[in-house]
């Protein structure tokens, strides 16, 4: 499982 | 996307829009605190700074926008345009109690000490205590107009489907952000006493009152 801080999220 | 992820943000703009309709309809604020306003302006501030750096899709960058653009239409009525009608006797929660120690929260705890990624840590953790005056603000009058409790219902709802999509792209994307998971549990959690009084209430026709 990845961490992901592009934040593609509003 | 998904199917939680699409109607959170529905109903966050919900909200945004029934509260702006009502203050412009009603050419009143009354009841609306003008704190928790600033808080979320600020919020949409800092988080949507990336709309000068990068492009994620339409939909992402004009709901950034239209956010943005209803916070402050909403601040600028409350304080300026129907300033008169703002009870600022009750909209008193000491809101430097929330944006100092979450500023400082964000410089601790982030995914990358970057300009950015600490603006957008600071507006997630800001945005979990922002309705916090607007709450504090009902327990002290005691009661909301019917059209506020909506408005709150459509807020609080926004996040609790934000919780279910991130299990969702966990589930199926490998995707988890640990920073939103709990500030958005957080902010979900301090909506479960309105959300009861709403439901055993308002679904009610009763209107919103608390014991004061």
């Amino acid at each position: 499982r990845q961490l992901i801080t592009s934040h593609d999220e509003l | 996307m998904n199917i939680f992820r699409l109607t959170g943000d529905l109903s966050h703009l919900a909200a945004i829009i029934i509260l702006l309709l009502k203050i412009w309809k009603t050419r009143s604020c009354a009841g609306i605190s003008g704190k928790s306003q600033i808080l979320f302006a600020l919020v949409f501030t800092t988080r949507y700074l990336d709309l000068l750096t990068s492009f994620i899709s339409l939909y992402n960058t004009s709901m950034k926008f239209i956010y943005i653009g209803c916070a402050y239409a909403t601040v600028y009525m409350i304080y300026a345009k129907f300033k008169a009608t703002y009870d600022g006797n009750h909209d008193t929660f000491r809101v430097e109690f929330l944006v100092v120690p979450i500023g400082g929260l964000a410089f601790l705890v982030n995914h990358d000490f970057s300009p950015l990624e600490i603006l957008w840590t600071f507006s997630i953790y800001l945005e979990s205590v922002a309705i916090l005056p607007q709450l504090f603000m009902i327990s002290k009058t005691g009661e909301a107009e019917t059209i506020t409790t909506h408005y709150l219902f459509f807020l609080g709802l926004y996040r609790a489907l934000y919780l279910m999509n991130w299990i969702w792209r966990f589930y199926f994307e490998g995707f988890f952000d640990m920073i939103a998971i709990v500030a958005g549990v957080v902010q979900t959690i301090l909506y479960c006493d309105f959300f009861y009084l709403y439901v055993t209430k308002v679904l009610k026709g009763k209107k919103l009152s608390l014991p004061a």
